[in-house]
This record gives structure tokens, sequence and C-alpha cells, in this order.
């Protein structure tokens, strides 16, 4: 199973 | 002050309803543009976005921003106690502790008032960027909506790959495997942009729970780039959207 990704590494905090 | 008009529960209901199962807790941003919400579920794996112009509301007026905390659930049970048919005003003070709910029937014979607790949600918020996809799919959501529910029978990982021939969505599992491709229509019911092809995968689960969105809108968005979320979107009577984006699985 691939693993999944943490969706907030992807985008800054405001 | 905040006070915004809709002609119709239903929609509201519809709203509750494709953010509820994804988020339990959120903030509505209000301000004389309209209303915003983004939160992320609590695994951080997908997040939603929400936004209604101000024409999506009979009557809209918001002197001074105003953040409501709101417990989607609570929501939730206020709004299933109204028909949909009524109309509905959302109220709050500029400084608010709650949110007053006016339904009112078509006939005007019946009028119900509610009030809501607003919570104090210290919520990050997240800066997405304006981002070129590589494909941009556009197909009936009903038939989206059929498709999540079909792949998560056999996996909960659900393979994407879109290319110039058409979309493909695959599952594997204990079950076997399940392939449903969709290729583009002449009578533009399904629309294929694809600048290049893209395989990724995602968790089915999330894919289904965004799903619920299905009575917003006819129609569904979805669009895929490298190293990026997907973005699912579905609009909102012309005025308004709500987007889901999902952190694509990667091999270890």
């Amino acid at each position: 199973e691939p693993l999944q990704n943490d969706l907030a590494e992807y985008y800054d905090k405001l | 002050m905040l006070e915004a008009r809709l002609g119709e529960t239903q929609l509201l209901k519809k709203i509750v309803d494709a953010l509820k199962e994804i988020i339990s807790l959120s903030t509505l941003d209000c301000s004389e543009t309209g209303m915003q919400l983004q939160s992320m579920d609590n695994s951080h794996v997908s997040l939603v976005s929400l936004s209604l112009q101000t024409g999506c509301f009979e009557k809209y007026r918001c002197d001074r921003n105003v953040s409501l905390g709101l417990d989607l659930k609570s929501l939730s049970k206020v709004v299933k106690s109204a028909s949909g048919d009524d109309s509905v005003t959302l109220s709050a003070a500029d400084k608010a502790d709650k949110l007053l709910l006016s339904f009112e029937s078509d006939n005007k014979s019946r009028t119900a008032d509610y009030e809501l607790k607003l919570l104090n949600l210290d919520q990050d918020h997240l800066g997405i960027p304006d981002t070129n996809y590589a494909c941009t799919v556009q197909m009936p959501s009903s038939e989206f909506a059929r498709i999540c529910r079909d792949m998560s029978m056999f996996s909960e990982t659900v393979v994407i790959s879109c290319t110039k021939q058409g979309i493909k969505f695959s599952a594997n599992g204990d079950l076997g495997s399940a392939n449903i491709k969709l290729a583009e229509t002449s009578k533009g019911d399904i629309t294929i942009d694809v600048e290049e092809p893209i395989t990724q995968s995602f968790a089915g689960r999330y894919l289904n729970t965004f799903t619920r969105a299905t009575p917003l809108s006819d129609r569904v968005k979805i669009c895929l780039a490298p190293e990026v979320p997907l973005l699912v979107e579905y609009s909102i009577e012309d005025y308004g959207y709500i987007r889901y984006y999902l952190a694509p699985k990667v091999d270890d």
C-alpha cells in the first residue's frame, strides 16, 4: 500500500 | 452585523451535508463580499474550501468582518428541523457568541428561530496557490459518485490515470480489480483537457466523502497535477463553490 501524504506539506500556513 | 437570507433552506442543507462528513468544527468567515470557510480534516489528508459570494443570497449585509466558529453537527440538527422550501436568514452581531437562524415558511404562516452557540476555534489556514493543472476533467457529478462508490468495493486505494484518450479509475484488491474508463463525449457532458498525462493514487474513502456534495451541482470538475493535491470542485449556483483537496498517496 502506498503511503498517505500530509496535505499541509503542500501548502504554506497563512 | 451580519444578515444573510437564502431563499431556500435546501441549499444550506446541501452545503452542511457536503461539509459535515469531513470536518466537525470550522470557522465561517463573513465579509462584505460573501462567506468563506476552509478546514482540513482531522488526519490532515484532505481540505475543504467553501465560497459563497453575495449573489448566492436573496439579501446580504455584512458591515464588519465576522468569524463564526461552528459545530457542524449542531448546525446540521438545526437545518434538519426546517423544511427545504423555507427561507432562512442567518444573523450575527459584530462580536457574536451566537448565530441566529430564522426560518420562514413559503406562505409566511410559520416562523422558527434558533440560536446556535458559537465556538472560539483556533484553526490553521493554508494558502493554496493558483495551480496550472496538467489534467482537467469535467463530468456529471452523479457519474463521479457512482465510480467512487464502485471503486471502494475493491480497494482503499483508487488510481486515477488521465491521458488525451480519457480518464481511467482503477482499484485492485483481494476481491479482484476494477477499471472504469471515460472518454470525452461529443455532446460535452464529459470534457477532458490534458496538457500532460498523469497517474496518481488516492484514498478512495475520501473521494467517496467528497461525493456528498453531489446534490449541489450536476457537474463536477476534477483537476490533477504532478506533486500537488487533487482538486474536486462542485459549483454552487454560479456564485460559489465547494472545493475538496486530497493529498496523493506516494510510494515509500
